[in-house]
């Protein structure tokens, strides 16, 4: 028996979103750790791993290591009958084919559920070995998905380029080209700022993400890379579930772009880099 | 030009 119930139903319906334009059908392992899934797009360039961890569900109950194959396109049909603020209920029996999503407002008095057919897929699974990278960038997901966005109006890939002090991301085509430099916070800036209030004396706050870049950069040597920007745009999808993305690169290595998902795990993108020939 | 690369060419199938 496999149960798990997310209070915040929106999360759920936003991860959704994320990666449903990537991958069409994708097996959820779900363990005692949480509710897990590793899928390439159908070119095979790109991958996302999601990690929801049993920690983070309302209620959790695996009994047995359990692996649901869905379609994507129609999980997304069925999460989409839910409300934001809906509780969401995952349940399948162990030897089942179907998985049964159950909807609660929050005033508990309407209770939709929805249950959907499983399907048998076949899927490779890579090994990601634990790599330490050359360059971690954190910035503002907003702000990352309006730079991916406007330079796929110019070119169709990026060339990211991290130095110590900036992240620059440069395309070109047909009309022009394009580059956008970031540079990395001060520490200063990067912590809270003081600000005066007539009312209340000195108040500290958080400086929004809005207001700068708000870029940390971790380099142990500056990368170059080059990516398609179809797939990056198609990353961004999942902007709404954390403020900040994290870019991790190495030379000749797939960029890993990273939401975290608040008390509950993460969702993570892999893409190969272009190589010049 | 930039030639795609394929995730296989990094990560090992399991």
């Amino acid at each position: 028996m496999f149960e798990a119930r997310i209070l915040q139903g929106s999360i759920l319906k936003k991860v959704l979103e994320s990666i449903k334009d990537l991958v069409t059908d994708a097996n959820f392992e779900c363990t005692a750790n949480g509710f897990a899934l590793q899928a390439m797009d159908s070119s095979h360039v790109s991958l996302v791993a999601l990690m929801l961890r049993s920690t983070g569900f309302d209620h959790y109950r695996c009994d047995r290591d359990v692996t649901m194959g869905m379609n994507l396109l129609n999980m997304s049909k069925m999460l989409k009958c839910a409300d934001n603020d809906d509780t969401i209920t995952m349940k399948a029996d162990d030897a089942g084919d179907v998985v049964t999503f159950m909807f609660e407002n929050p005033k508990a008095d309407k209770i939709s559920d929805f249950q959907m057919k499983l399907m048998d897929i076949d899927t490779e699974h890579l090994g990601i070995p634990d790599t330490e990278y050359e360059a971690t960038v954190k910035m503002s997901s907003n702000e990352f998905q309006r730079i991916c966005r406007d330079l796929s109006s110019i070119g169709d890939t990026v060339t990211i380029a991290v130095t110590k002090d900036s992240v620059k991301f440069t395309t070109s085509g047909d009309i022009g080209e394009a580059n956008i430099t970031c540079r990395r916070t001060s520490d200063g800036d990067m912590k809270e700022e003081k600000v005066k209030t007539e009312e209340d004396g000195e108040k500290v706050h958080n400086t929004k993400s809005s207001e700068g870049q708000n870029v940390d950069i971790d380099l142990q040597e500056p990368v170059t890379l080059t990516f398609a920007l179809r797939y990056l745009n198609s990353f961004c999808k999942a902007t709404s579930l954390c403020e900040n993305v994290r870019l991790q690169l190495s030379k000749e290595l797939p960029v890993v772009v990273q939401y975290l998902i608040e008390d509950m795990g993460y969702v993570r993108f892999y893409l190969a880099p272009k190589i010049e020939e | 030009t930039a030639v795609q690369n394929n995730l296989a060419e990094f990560y090992s199938l399991m």
